[in-house]
């Protein structure tokens, strides 16, 4: 539903490994406050 | 922090059941009470986190913990079957974890603490670019909030604190109350000891939102016996509580009920209640006094009469543990009759009539049923309530709508709790584990 839709954010998140460091794309529940 | 407490000695642990065809554990969505019940609707199979990478060297200096990616692929209650990133369909690997544990985070947990992630030994080799590979199975899938680890702690918090004085049922004669302490607070379920108890009295266990405590002044506002000390007495009636004493809102208050005019509980009345020092049991049941504020002292007619009164219980007129008069026979449920009665022959309306008897009004009942989620066999964690120090591993065994009926694995159904859906005294699998909370586990017979 429209609601639940909402709980969902994008955003960027950040990802270390050996190699080194980039950043993808993902949802995380809209509860950052 | 409490999440990083010491293993429990002897607790029962779920993870040998979890696997078994058939499990099925009842949703942390079913529990109103339960930590982080609002935002578990996004917990969702498919989601990835990061969590201690187990398949690993044991030691390494530059990296003394280890962390990868792992996918949730089963949830049952706290508990999450996770697989490592880059197993593709190899389960070998696959493991439970509690996800309110301490090692588990939301993807670029990692990152921000400058720890890199480490891939597990047994796949390290599969692929040259992991890079690659993590942009690609990352983006676009779910996480964990940012902040999922402080929520947790905010929601283990209990509204109360050690050293408070409240009222509580005494456990030793149920129709009166007792002022008692808060020794003690584990996953907001608190260990009161009474006042002026015998010095090997253990106290009492319940939840922050038992209907079996009350604010400090409870009982003398609203009619109801209590032992308490004078000087305890003096303060309620002037209003000068002390400042451990809890106030009206640290508690639930039971809803309050509009009832049609001329339409009330008096004394004499006839219904059906859960017996409630056998709670496997429904019986027939007299009002025996009303109260203010909507309580009603009932007395369970199967047992001997007592003419001090001493066997009387406290309900509220909203309470889901009453019913009317023909509740148990609708739902085919067996209703324990008056003494003298034989239970296979009761039939209430020759009762009635015969004895020149009235029964509550149906519409005094709260007949709300909730949309619960429970349904029969899901798994649980539950108090049991007669000895409520104990949290036990238990099964829905029966579902009458809002009532449900708790059996303790491997023990008889004599021990079984018939217990509302909203009874704080059932919680998720896990949620022992996650409070620090001893579990026991199924009689082994």
């Amino acid at each position: 539903s429209e609601t639940k839709s909402r709980k969902w954010e994008q955003k960027q998140v950040q990802i270390k490994t050996l190699e080194g460091e980039f950043s993808v794309t993902m949802w995380a529940s809209g509860t950052d406050d | 922090l409490k999440r990083n407490r010491a293993e429990i000695p002897n607790t029962y642990e779920w993870k040998n059941q979890l696997s078994e065809p058939g499990f099925i554990a009842a949703p942390v969505s079913c529990f109103k009470h339960a930590p982080i019940y609002e935002c578990w609707d996004n917990i969702t199979v498919g989601m990835k986190v990061e969590v201690e990478n187990t398949d690993c060297d044991n030691f390494s200096e530059s990296f003394p913990d280890s962390f990868w990616v792992a996918t949730v692929l089963k949830i049952a209650g706290y508990k999450a079957l996770l697989r490592y990133e880059g197993f593709g369909q190899n389960g070998s690997k696959d493991f439970w974890l509690n996800l309110c544990c301490n090692t588990v985070h939301p993807v670029g947990w990692c990152a921000t603490r400058g720890k890199p992630l480490i891939p597990p030994k047994t796949i390290q080799d599969k692929y040259k670019d992991w890079k690659e590979f993590l942009v690609k199975r990352l983006t676009g899938a779910r996480t964990l909030p940012s902040n999922f680890s402080t929520k947790i702690e905010d929601s283990l918090i209990s509204r109360f604190r050690c050293g408070m004085n409240l009222e509580v049922v005494d456990k030793n004669r149920i129709s009166r109350m007792k002022v008692a302490r808060i020794e003690k607070i584990v996953g907001k379920r608190l260990h009161v000891k009474y006042y002026q108890a015998e010095q090997d009295d253990n106290g009492f266990w319940c939840h922050e939102d038992s209907p079996l405590i009350h604010p400090c002044g409870w009982s003398e506002r609203v009619g109801h016996c209590i032992s308490a000390h004078r000087s305890y007495m003096e303060r309620c009636i002037s209003g000068n509580l002390h400042e451990d004493d809890a106030t009206e809102e640290y508690f639930i208050t039971p809803r309050t009920i509009h009832y049609p005019p001329d339409i009330e509980f008096r004394e004499g009345m006839k219904l059906e209640a859960v017996d409630p020092l056998n709670l496997s049991s429904i019986c027939v049941a007299t009002v025996m006094k009303v109260l203010k504020e909507g309580y009603i002292m009932i007395r369970i007619d199967s047992y001997d009469a007592d003419e001090s009164g001493a066997d009387w219980f406290c309900y509220h007129s909203s309470s889901p543990c009453i019913f009317p008069a023909g509740f148990c026979d609708t739902n085919s449920i067996p209703l324990t009759p008056p003494k003298g009665y034989d239970p296979s022959e009761f039939d209430w309306e020759t009762y009635l009539r015969e004895n020149n008897l009235e029964t509550v009004p149906l519409a005094l009942f709260n007949r709300e049923v909730p949309a619960h989620g429970f349904v029969v066999g899901m798994r649980l964690e539950a108090a049991d309530l007669m000895d409520p120090r104990l949290v036990c591993v238990g099964t829905v065994s029966r579902v009458v709508g809002r009532l449900l009926k708790v059996h303790f694995d491997g023990w008889e159904e004599e021990y079984d709790q018939w217990l509302d859906c909203e009874s704080p005294d059932v919680y998720p699998v896990g949620w022992c584990e996650l409070v620090g909370q001893k579990l026991e586990g199924p009689r082994v017979t």
